[in-house]
């Protein structure tokens, strides 16, 4: 296979484009030629040793990217399709040498494992779902869970990777009857799974049972929210959401995310706080992507914010780069930078 | 709002959810 290396090439300004606490510290160049849609981290592992590694989409290409020296990256693999585009990487936390891609024009159809062969070295790809898939999320402990719609029914399923990425065992989930339109996993706890519902409810598992524990309507103020994370504390459920009609025009500024709260016993709820935008700042939420105490969200200003959640402000806004908009927006699995890229190929890590 | 108007919470609130649930 071809081994690229980036172009390292002369980096913008840091005092022109890096407001706020984020450092530009690499930038890659996907030169496919086609456009970028996703890009993720993984850890990939040879001969015993472990490395953080940069997964990169776009519609029709899938590449690893390996750290050299003085934060340059070159590309080591690529996985090609033909008949169905890249719509998302899905990257599994705790596994190694195995990210998952998620294919389909408008609604995802296939969900993929991109493996690599450890005897010849060769890329593999195997298909693990395909069918009408509505939500697909990489879980803690090798776990993967989607669900999808036959005929008549809506299957959660659960799948459990090997460490190696290779064998894995299938569970399935009770079935809320609403459509989930995403997961979240609950910070700290293993075995709990949020799924969102086209309803507007909240649902929880018990993914070591597959018990459908709870629905919890979120209220009719915060239709169509999508759960980016949430955290259990002190008996309540912390759950931050992306605002769904996020204005300019409300006095108290552009609301982007929101934090709730919620009692899983009683299913009563309640806002705790809005995260707006600055004054000044226009905007809806077109993506993004939230870890731990941070959320960062790619604007339809073409602009990346990111808020301290436990702060409650914005502390960065990233303008676009040579008039380029950004297009998606990650923090990496592997470290603490933020992953920001543009439908050309371009890709910029920053430190935050 | 409050957090009286969530109501009762439990710390194990996991666990009796789950020892409520059908299985």
């Amino acid at each position: 296979h071809s081994v690229e290396q980036n172009e390292m090439e002369d980096l913008p300004a840091c005092d022109s484009v890096n407001p706020g606490n984020l450092q530009l510290v690499s930038k890659l160049k996907n030169p496919s030629g086609s456009c970028s849609v996703d890009v993720g981290t993984m850890w990939w592992e040879t001969a015993g040793h472990k490395e953080p590694c940069i997964v990169t989409a776009c519609e029709y290409i899938v590449s690893l990217w390996k750290p050299l020296d003085t934060w340059q990256w070159k590309k080591v693999y690529s996985w090609h399709f033909t008949e169905v585009p890249v719509l998302q990487i899905v990257s599994v936390p705790d596994v190694c040498n195995l990210v998952c891609v998620a294919l389909g024009n408008l609604e995802i159809r296939e969900i993929r494992a991109l493996l690599c062969s450890s005897h010849d070295e060769s890329e593999e790809q195997l298909l693990l779902k395909s069918g009408n898939i509505k939500a697909v999320l990489g879980l803690t402990k090798r776990r993967l869970v989607t669900s999808s719609w036959t005929l008549c029914d809506q299957q959660i399923e659960m799948m459990t990777f090997a460490e190696d990425g290779g064998s894995k065992e299938k569970q399935f989930l009770m079935p809320p009857e609403e459509t989930i339109l995403t997961f979240a996993e609950v910070q700290g706890m293993q075995e709990a799974l949020l799924g969102t519902t086209i309803m507007n409810n909240i649902v929880i598992w018990n993914l070591k049972t597959g018990q459908l524990l709870k629905k919890m309507h979120v209220g009719d103020s915060y239709q169509a929210s999508v759960c980016h994370k949430a955290y259990s504390e002190m008996g309540l459920l912390f759950v931050v959401l992306r605002h769904p009609c996020a204005k300019g025009s409300e006095s108290f500024g552009s609301p982007v995310f929101q934090l709730i709260v919620m009692n899983p016993k009683t299913a009563l709820g309640m806002g705790v706080m809005l995260y707006c935008l600055p004054h000044g700042q226009a905007g809806r939420f077109l993506e993004g992507d939230v870890k731990d105490n941070f959320a960062a969200a790619v604007l339809t200003s073409g602009k990346i914010a990111i808020w301290d959640l436990l702060l409650g402000h914005c502390t960065a806004i990233l303008p676009p780069i040579s008039d380029q908009n950004w297009s998606f927006v990650k923090w990496s699995g592997t470290d603490s930078h933020l992953l920001v890229g543009q439908k050309d190929g371009n890709i910029f890590i920053y430190h935050y | 709002c409050s957090k009286a108007d969530l109501g009762p919470i439990s710390l194990n609130w996991f666990e009796e959810l789950s020892s409520e649930a059908p299985p």
